[in-house]
């Protein structure tokens, strides 16, 4: 942030703090500004949580000079400022994974598969929109139709998604052997395979716990 | 097999196949892997005790033998690349840790990156073939991620040509390596290094801790098991004291930083590249991630669609608790984070292996970038795999209790990773060191 605003190219994975910067010193009205978001559109959210991390990095880095204007050292400046830098790199890194998320669809050539990965795409990018919508909100890039928009989508994903779980769940291709799940078994025979695992705790080695005769049975002749 | 499952996966309008040769980077990669699987499941060895049953010793005699075994297989097959040995022992090992984790991730990897080609030559062989057994010991029972707080020293004396190696507080007793209770007779010690009467700050050192013959601990060091723990009951999880272990000066690792016979210290072109074997496991951290969570949405998921429960319309049989709204509000967002984790953990390795390419040619600018990108996607995504393992748990009601879900045991196994190799928040605050700097 701070070689970004000092006009630096920052490069990597956070490039998008040079072209924020960047975006800053060109004048804008207000009025002008365009509205980022097309919820339904993977490449606007990405750019949606791109402008969340922008934003929340800003926050924080104020935050912090804030802080050093106020205390002691830049240590305790960093301590005062912690709550929000940890919101930042939290951002930072959910903007990563929706990024390489929707840059993985690029590769998908089937387009069954294409869909069903991109409607997983588009529930993980939404989801999170709202669990952190006062984020979005804050930083004006969602307004607040546009996060039940998002809620309602988020809804309407998981009935589509419905239909392929199991067999998303399949292609993970975990063998029961590695597994290890009585729940989890790929032949679904679950409550028999409960029983007979039960069947093998040491506790049932004996009809008759030696507990019983050592404890149980003295109380009964003591009371 | 159960109708549920056999109708939902006739229902699906994809190739699953397809998918998992996208997961696994390629059609031939699956295959290969399968083929793995299967030499390892049908091996007769293979077949074991369900540990759920065992106490805590006997987990880990358990753990040993299975390791043992694993390493004569690994030979009798001939399977050497490091990709497919990772994945042989992923599957022997199934949802327990192995005896000798350390040894692979963490010992081996740190004399290949930290050691000069003639401490390659000396150690590495012998590591190789488990006369050395090692692990890697850096936190201490006061002292974790904050690192330059790390109390132990090594101290050298050119008299001698030797490091005196002490623990010289109670909080500085090295605490938590796997194997390092009862299984491994050398360390990978980080101690604060004094020469010529200066501190130089952390450096890796090759600590022998127990006679190579006897196994018996040498004078000097005092060595043992932590006691129980949260999960990880096959491993040996240690403390170490050091009380005046004299080692040779070729014991520091010096690929970067030296110290020369008469004690002058040669400085190494980053401080960050002594704990370049943390930003290793960091990065694969990333990949596990994403593996524990999708096992438990395997086991979440399946099972939701074999349970029935309630009503959905009045006078209608019970319906698959998958078909209820909350069940998928509480999975599909994690199944697919589980998705969104695998390529993440993907592109973290191959990132890794990219720039620790240009490390060892010399360039070590991009160094800072891979240090916030570890640490930051280490913590965020091991708290949302890990929150979500427990999510999954909930989901199968109370059988998602019993052990025999197997939904306890990779949360245990899997939670850890939120404290091991750097607290997470010490790590998001790492990342957010290097975003306001950037």
């Amino acid at each position: 942030y701070t070689q970004a605003s000092a006009g630096e190219q920052v490069g990597g994975t956070v490039s998008y703090l040079s072209e924020m910067s960047q975006r800053r010193l060109q004048p804008q009205q207000v009025s002008s500004r365009p509205t980022v978001v097309n919820i339904s559109d993977l490449s606007s959210l990405v750019e949606a949580y791109k402008l969340r991390a922008a934003k929340l990095v800003e926050m924080a880095a104020r935050s912090l000079q804030g802080e050093l204007q106020r205390r002691k050292s830049k240590e305790e400046a960093w301590n005062g400022a912690a709550i929000d830098l940890v919101r930042a790199s939290d951002a930072h890194c959910h903007y990563v994974v929706v990024k390489l998320f929707t840059a993985k669809l690029g590769e998908v050539g089937d387009t069954a598969v294409h869909s069903v990965l991109g409607s997983l795409a588009l529930l993980y990018a939404l989801h999170g929109i709202t669990v952190h919508s006062g984020d979005f909100l804050q930083a004006g890039l969602l307004s607040v139709p546009q996060v039940a928009q998002a809620s309602q989508q988020v809804k309407e994903l998981l009935a589509q998604i419905r239909v392929n779980a199991v067999a998303l769940a399949d292609a993970f291709d975990y063998r029961d052997e590695m597994l290890n799940s009585v729940l989890g078994r790929y032949d679904g025979n679950v409550y028999e395979n409960m029983f007979e695992w039960a069947k093998k705790s040491p506790l049932n080695s004996e009809q008759v716990h030696e507990s019983y005769h050592k404890y149980l049975k003295p109380l009964h002749s003591k009371l | 097999m159960n109708p549920d499952l056999r109708k939902e996966r006739d229902n699906a309008t994809f190739k699953t196949d397809l998918l998992t040769y996208i997961l696994d980077g390629g059609a031939e990669k699956t295959q290969r892997r399968r083929e793995i699987e299967s030499l390892v499941i049908s091996d007769p060895d293979f077949q074991h005790v369900d540990l759920n049953f065992l106490s805590r010793s006997e987990r880990y005699a358990a753990a040993v033998k299975r390791s043992a075994q694993m390493i004569v297989k690994m030979r009798e097959h001939g399977i050497s690349d490091p990709e497919e040995i990772y994945c042989y022992k992923r599957i022997w090992n199934g949802r327990e840790h192995e005896a000798l984790g350390l040894h692979y991730a963490m010992f081996l990897p740190t004399l290949q990156k930290l050691g000069d080609p003639a401490q390659q030559e000396k150690w590495i062989p012998p590591a190789k073939t488990f006369k050395v057994l090692g692990t890697y010991a850096q936190t201490e029972l006061g002292h974790g991620t904050h690192i330059r707080a790390l109390e132990t020293t090594a101290t050298y004396d050119p008299s001698t040509q030797e490091f005196v190696l002490n623990s010289p507080t109670v909080s500085s007793i090295k605490w938590w390596p796997g194997g390092l209770g009862k299984t491994s007779n050398h360390a990978i010690v980080l101690a604060q290094l004094y020469t010529q009467g200066h501190c130089h700050g952390l450096h890796a050192f090759i600590v022998p801790i127990r006679n190579m013959s006897t196994h018996e601990p040498l004078p000097g060091v005092v060595v043992g098991d932590i006691g129980p723990k949260f999960g990880f009951d096959e491993v040996d999880n240690g403390y170490l004291k050091l009380d005046n272990v004299r080692i040779p000066r070729e014991n520091m690792l010096m690929k970067y930083a030296k110290v020369e016979p008469d004690g002058t210290y040669v400085k190494p072109p980053s401080d960050k590249l002594t704990y370049g074997t943390m930003v290793f496991i960091r990065s694969m951290i990333v990949g596990e991630s994403a593996r524990a969570l999708a096992k438990a949405c395997t086991i979440a998921i399946r099972y939701s669609a074999v349970r029935r429960q309630s009503e959905l319309r009045p006078g209608e049989p019970e319906p698959q608790i998958l078909d209820y709204q909350t069940q998928q509000y509480k999975l599909f967002p994690l199944l697919a984070t589980a998705y969104a984790f695998h390529f993440v953990g993907q592109y973290m390795s191959q990132t890794y292996h990219r720039i620790t390419g240009d490390i060892d040619q010399g360039d070590f600018s991009q160094l800072p970038e891979l240090h916030a990108l570890s640490a930051g996607l280490k913590a965020f995504t091991t708290w949302a795999a890990s929150a979500g393992i427990e999510v999954c748990r909930m989901a199968c009601g109370g059988h998602g209790y019993s052990r025999c879900s197997s939904l306890p045991d990779i949360y245990v196994t899997f939670t850890p990773t939120c404290t091991y190799e750097g607290e997470n928040t010490v790590m998001m605050l790492q990342t957010a060191r290097y975003l306001v700097k950037s």
